[in-house]
């Protein structure tokens, strides 16, 4: 474990708990794609699949447990919450996700590490999370404005993966054989979708405006 | 080994 590694887990788990805190307090999902959390409910689901057969460590159990709880019940509250899901904008949040997860479903059979089932599902896994924010970014698009909550929570999980890029490089550097190119190209990928709204969103901050995204 | 290296991240 790395202090980038750490600081990353910490920001992607602030990221979870802004979005649960914004959902369970003031009851609403305004401005939240129900896409993107279910593709991120279905990312933990297929790489967490060692969860019962391979203990790593404490920290790592729990934290996985923390972001499988928390991405499906935030999906359960947008979904059948009788007050939340009223404020979920299905006429907005319209990006065809399957479209997301088919091809990146295909490509981790054509391009793994290892050609077993759990192999497979964890470098799907990775690929779908690194679109995974698109139906996100295109519902901020369509809104446009953007409730604080919701950018501090794109914010946070686009910096989370940029924390992990700095721990690549950091145990290429320190240790022999760490060499993860599909891990390191997705996670660049991720980022990379993220860049032009870390743009807005520090433009917003630094103008001390309200953060709006151009259509 | 190298799995588990590679796995050890969330």
């Amino acid at each position: 474990m790395n202090i980038f590694r750490f600081a990353g887990d910490m920001t992607h788990l602030a990221s979870v708990l802004v979005l649960l805190l914004k959902i369970h307090t003031i009851k609403s999902c305004a401005g939240i794609s129900l896409k993107t959390q279910e593709l991120y409910a279905l990312v933990f689901a297929t790489r967490y699949l060692d969860l019962f057969t391979d203990y790593i460590s404490l920290y790592n159990t729990l934290m996985k447990l923390i972001f499988l709880g928390s991405s499906f019940s935030i999906v359960w509250y947008i979904r059948y919450h009788k007050i939340v899901r009223r404020s979920y904008d299905k006429d907005q949040d319209t990006f065809r996700h399957y479209f997301l997860v088919l091809p990146c479903l295909l490509l981790a059979l054509l391009i793994n590490e290892k050609f077993t089932f759990r192999e497979v599902m964890w470098t799907f896994s990775l690929y779908l999370e690194a679109v995974a924010i698109l139906p996100q970014l295109v519902l901020l698009q369509r809104t446009r404005n953007i409730d604080n909550l919701t950018g501090q929570y794109v914010f946070l999980l686009g910096a989370y993966r940029a924390l992990y890029i700095l721990n690549w490089i950091y145990r290429y550097f320190t240790e022999p054989h760490y060499v993860h190119w599909i891990t390191w190209i997705s996670g660049l990928v991720q980022t990379l979708l993220y860049a032009d709204f870390f743009y807005y969103y520090f433009q917003s901050w630094k103008n001390n405006v309200k953060l709006e995204l151009p259509a | 080994y190298q799995t588990r290296a590679t796995k050890d991240e969330l």
